[in-house]
């Protein structure tokens, strides 16, 4: 890919904690693994009811998604594969372009 | 405007520039490119300035967008800004009138370095590219390096963090050319609008504090009615209301420091979408995006036409 990003198979998860013991370990989880916070921009800012979506490495998926289903925290997967998605935003153009 | 240039496909920085050196070359009338300085990388920080020289002094509304860099719609939209002026100043009576009485400073791309970095190396790289002496991290948020409540909540001192607000208040050259040019301009300038993604939200002051904004009615007013004829088009809800509160409490942002430094309307766009393409919005929904957007922004801009 032109980005250089090797992005295949990172994933974007969204959580949305549901009390305030949910918060603070996504707040500590999330500082700790340095992750890529999309929503909101730091880990600081994740509060009780509002969600948070996060960029999962593929190494980290096999570690925080664990995690995750341990500390009964419910999440969605937003993106499976965030490098096909890549793709798929410009992809209009490329159509565009054959056509 | 450019012949054959596709305003629903994101282009990279260098395209921008040529497409901003053709306008200022084809359309001498209604637009003067200049610089406001140069990036940590010495790139030029270009500006479009839109409007027709009609009388000696006119007021102004500044626009800038893409100053974190994997927003990519937002670039997008302040192209797509210029091409609607251009192609309806003839034919649309608020675009003629908005560009008879106004000037606007369009920025398409205010983090050029971080931009060019997020089609390159890393497609979600969010800060500029100033290298930190101390730490292998580059990069400084540069929506919080701005001298209002500098690197206070919601903000970081640690240099690898994306919220990373710098080691002293405009470190960054684009902040600091931005902020000396609006400092100059202030007077003249009315309105300030910056365009992120993604949470679909019209924000404006305070970012840094829970607390009423002197004119508030005036500003939630021009809110209210442009969230609402955003809607108007495809339907798509803005939430709207002031950042601290509507979205999370941060400081040193440029929202707060224009408002701070005299500009009465200060707003900050979160563009689509919620979240299911997040940052990576696909092209073919740049048109919607931007058409209903446009509405949000002239709405804005007659609403300052108007005496408050």
């Amino acid at each position: 890919s032109t980005l250089g990003a090797f992005l295949e198979h990172d994933k974007l998860i969204r959580v949305v904690p549901e009390s305030e013991r949910e918060t603070q370990i996504l707040r500590a989880a999330f500082n700790r693994l340095k992750v890529d916070l999309w929503q909101p921009s730091s880990p600081f800012h994740i509060v009780e009811g509002a969600f948070a979506d996060v960029r999962v490495p593929q190494n980290a998926t096999r570690s925080l998604l664990p995690f995750l289903q341990q500390a009964n925290i419910q999440y969605t997967i937003l993106i499976s594969d965030l490098q096909q998605a890549i793709e798929n935003q410009t992809a209009g153009r490329s159509h565009r372009s054959r056509r | 405007s450019l012949p054959g240039y596709n305003y629903e496909v994101y282009h990279s920085l260098e395209e921008i520039e040529d497409w901003m050196h053709y306008l200022n070359t084809t359309y001498s009338d209604l637009v003067y490119m200049f610089s406001v300085g140069k990036s940590y990388e010495g790139r030029p920080l270009y500006v479009l300035k839109l409007g027709k020289r009609s009388r000696p002094y006119k007021k102004a509304v500044w626009i800038d967008c893409g100053i974190h860099a994997r927003e990519w719609i937002g670039p997008a939209f302040c192209q797509w800004f210029v091409k609607e002026a251009l192609q309806t100043y003839q034919t649309d009576p608020d675009m003629r009138k908005m560009l008879t009485q106004l000037y606007f400073y369009i920025m398409p791309v205010f983090n050029v370095d971080g931009y060019h970095f997020s089609w390159t190396n890393d497609r979600f790289w969010r800060k500029t590219r100033s290298k930190n002496m101390r730490f292998h991290c580059h990069g400084v948020d540069a929506n919080r390096n701005w001298k209002v409540k500098w690197c206070d909540e919601g903000a970081s001192l640690h240099p690898c963090d994306d919220t990373y607000c710098g080691p002293f208040p405009e470190s960054e050259p684009e902040v600091k050319a931005v902020a000396h040019f609006l400092r100059k301009h202030r007077k003249q300038i009315k309105a300030y609008l910056s365009f992120h993604a993604y949470a679909q939200m019209l924000l404006y002051p305070y970012s840094y504090k829970y607390a009423t904004i002197p004119n508030f009615n005036c500003v939630e007013s021009a809110a209210y009615n442009a969230v609402n004829a955003l809607q108007s088009a495809y339907g798509v809800r803005y939430r709207y209301g002031p950042a601290s509160s509507t979205l999370y409490v941060s400081s040193g942002s440029s929202m707060d420091w224009a408002y701070k430094n005299g500009i009465p309307y200060a707003f900050a766009f979160e563009l689509r979408d919620t979240g299911h393409f997040g940052f990576l919005l696909p092209e073919m929904l740049i048109k919607p995006t931007c058409t209903e957007t446009m509405l949000a922004v002239k709405n804005i801009t007659l609403h300052l036409l108007k005496k408050c």
